[in-house]
């Protein structure tokens, strides 16, 4: 931000805060631009970017505010933690819902592509949903587009449904693997829940010597 | 098969095949895993009882002759590919860590890394060859993430060509190390170098621990298990005090920095390599955090269209719980990061590479951004997941909470990455220390 702000150019998983570069810069009110297309992935994917760019701006700004009250560097960090740590977190999910998004473009099965895109935009838009008040804040959402996005998200599920079995099929975990009874490939859960149980060690024997040792000289006294 | 499985795979719009080859990275990527699987699940030498009805002794004790059996046999197999040789290991310990982790994922690799050329001809073959069993002690009782506090001091006498370990408070004795407690007689011990008065900062050495005939804790060693944790039954997570033990000045890895015979310290080009092993286990780390996410989500999803439960309509039979739009609103969102996760685990794991061949070239230039990255992703997505987990294991009701699940033992193995190898917070605010500075 402030490599930024001095003037320089910056590459890698930073280097939308370039671009963001400008936004900081004082506007006029209803100029700012950018509010989510719900139903593409870009624009969310751009959203993210944008609404990473203000909370790396706000801590970056609370950082100033409490250096400004002669603090020092170090207490100004440690003042600033909350902000530090939701623009991290931010960064993280722009780059993971980028990620997402630019892994689509190497799928060549559509029936794939399809279902993976669902999954997707509802990823992209659970996170909106789950953070809106950042995205408000940052201007990249409206209150009317909060019931549409949870509308939306009812919609994706739907569409999933009759892929979830065969997408956590694909994760193509053998049984012993995935060591679950209720996760088996065969669905057989009950069978397996019963075998499993009566392995138990406790099992051993029909009657525990606790039995012996403690339970049964009681009944004798009483 | 059961007949509601049958009929959600019968309706699926898509080949779960063909999505996995595209998970794995192709045709044969697939084929060679499963075949990688095979010999691990076929394998007599590898059955064993369920762990969970075993006691943590006994637990350990099967978990030591896996690991031992998988080197022997990887050697037979002649698997070799470091991502196969990750992917057998998997199988063969099933997700969980165990004893020679350390061995394995760190000792080895930091030979590699840091070790100068004729450290290398004297210990890499004997580590290879487990007469060296290794593991990387750097957390401490009291000190862990914010390495640079920690108290074991290495220092130099020019008088005897050696360095004096020493663990100078109870807060400085190692602490957590995986295989340090029973299993290794070799340790990189991370100390405050001091030579010629003056302290350089962190640097590896190579600390023997215990007899390599014997297997009994060398003289001013006091070494052990530190006792049951919540997960992680199988490994002898250690702890390790030094009372001033001397080692030869050609036990310090000098690829890098180096002290002369003199004492005279000699600067490493950056100092941040010994960050490098760690930046390499948190890049793992994110590819970890999609493995154990897609597991939980597959055994919940799966359960959740076995289950039936309630009404929907008054008098019809009790529908999946899947198709209650309240059940997908648990799992969908998580099945979508799993899948997310795991591209970003590829990515990092790919980025981690291409960096890393940069840095042999001597250009340091994106390692203050992978650092950088690979701390948040980490944090990011381990603390998700660890919520996910917890999410899918309610979603399958009181069956969850049964060992029989799964889930439970996924839980408590994957939870530790959020404190290990740097505490999520503290990853955070090294992710916010790199974006401030940009």
């Amino acid at each position: 931000y402030r490599q930024v702000r001095d003037g320089k150019q910056l590459s890698g998983t930073v280097s939308y805060l370039n671009e963001s570069h400008q936004r900081f810069q004082p506007q006029p009110t209803g100029s700012r631009p950018t509010v989510i297309n719900i139903n593409d992935l870009q624009s969310l994917v751009e959203a993210y970017k944008l609404r990473a760019a203000n909370l790396v701006e706000t801590a970056a700004k609370s950082l100033q505010t409490e250096l400004q009250r002669s603090k020092s560097q170090e207490d100004a960090w440690n003042n600033s933690s909350l902000e530090l740590v939701r623009a991290s977190d931010a960064h993280c999910h722009y780059v993971v819902v980028k990620l997402f998004a630019a892994k689509l473009s190497e799928i060549s099965n559509t029936a794939v592509y399809s279902v993976l895109s669902t999954l997707a935009l509802l990823y992209a838009l659970h996170g909106v949903a789950s953070n809106s008040g950042d995205f408000l804040q940052a201007g990249l959402l409206t209150v009317p587009q909060l019931s549409q996005i949870t509308q939306r998200i009812k919609a994706l599920m739907a569409e999933i449904r009759p892929n979830a079995v065969a997408l956590v099929d694909a994760f193509d975990y053998r049984d012993e693997m995935l060591n679950s009874a209720l996760g088996r490939y065969d669905g057989n859960v009950y069978e397996s829940m019963f075998e499993w149980a009566k392995r138990s060690p406790l099992n051993r024997t029909e009657v525990h010597e606790s039995y012996y040792k403690y339970m049964k000289p009681l009944q004798s006294k009483l | 098969m059961n007949p509601d499985l049958r009929r959600e795979r019968e309706n699926a719009t898509f080949e779960s095949e063909i999505l996995t080859n595209f998970l794995d990275g192709g045709v044969e990527k697939t084929r060679r895993r499963r075949e990688i699987e095979s010999l691990v699940i076929n394998d007599p030498d590898f059955q064993h009882e369920d762990l969970n009805f075993l006691s943590r002794s006994e637990r350990y004790d099967a978990a030591v002759k896996k690991s031992v059996l998988m080197f022997s046999k990887l050697r037979d197999y002649g698997i070799s590919d470091p991502e196969e040789i990750y992917s057998y290991k998997r199988c063969v310990h099933n997700g969980r860590s165990n004893p020679l982790d350390l061995h394995l994922g760190m000792f080895l690799p930091t030979l590699l890394n840091q070790a100068s050329p004729n450290q290398l001809d004297t210990l890499f073959t004997p580590a290879w060859n487990l007469e060296i069993i290794g593991t990387y002690a750097q957390t401490e009782l009291g000190h862990g993430t914010h390495i640079r506090g920690l108290e074991t001091t290495a220092t130099y006498d020019p008088s005897t060509q050696e360095f004096v370990l020493n663990s100078p408070t109870v807060t400085s004795i190692k602490w957590w190390p995986g295989g340090l407690g029973k299993t290794s007689n070799h340790a990189i011990v991370l100390a405050q170098l001091y030579t010629q008065g003056k302290c350089h900062g962190l640097h590896a050495f190579i600390v023997p621990i215990r007899c390599m005939k014997t297997h009994q804790p060398l003289p001013g060693v006091v070494v052990g298990d530190i006792g049951p944790k919540f997960g992680f039954h199988e490994v002898d997570n250690g702890f390790l005090k030094l009372d001033n033990i001397r080692i030869p000045r050609e036990n310090m890895l000098m690829k890098y920095a180096k002290v002369q015979p003199d004492g005279m310290y000699v600067k490493p080009p950056s100092d941040k390599l010994t960050y490098g092993t760690m930046v390499f286990i948190r890049a793992m780390i994110v590819g970890e955090s999609a493995m154990a996410l897609s597991k939980s989500c597959t055994i919940a999803i799966r359960y959740s269209a076995v289950r039936h439960q309630s009404e929907l309509r008054a008098g019809e039979p009790e529908p999946q719980i899947l198709d209650y739009q309240a059940q997908q609103y648990k799992l969908f969102p998580l099945l979508a990061t799993a899948y997310a996760f795991t591209f970003v685990g590829q990515y990092m794991k790919n980025t981690y590479n291409r960096i890393t061949g940069d840095i042999n070239q001597g250009d340091f230039s994106q390692l203050p951004e992978l650092h950088a990255l690979a701390a948040g992703l980490k944090a990011f997505t381990t603390w998700s997941v660890n919520a996910g987990i917890e999410v899918c294991r309610m979603a399958c009701g009181g069956h969850g909470y049964s060992q029989s699940s799964g889930l439970p033992d996924i839980y408590v193995t994957f939870t530790a990455t959020c404190t290990y190898e740097g505490e999520n917070t503290v990853m955070m605010l090294q992710t916010a220390r790199y974006l401030v500075k940009s």
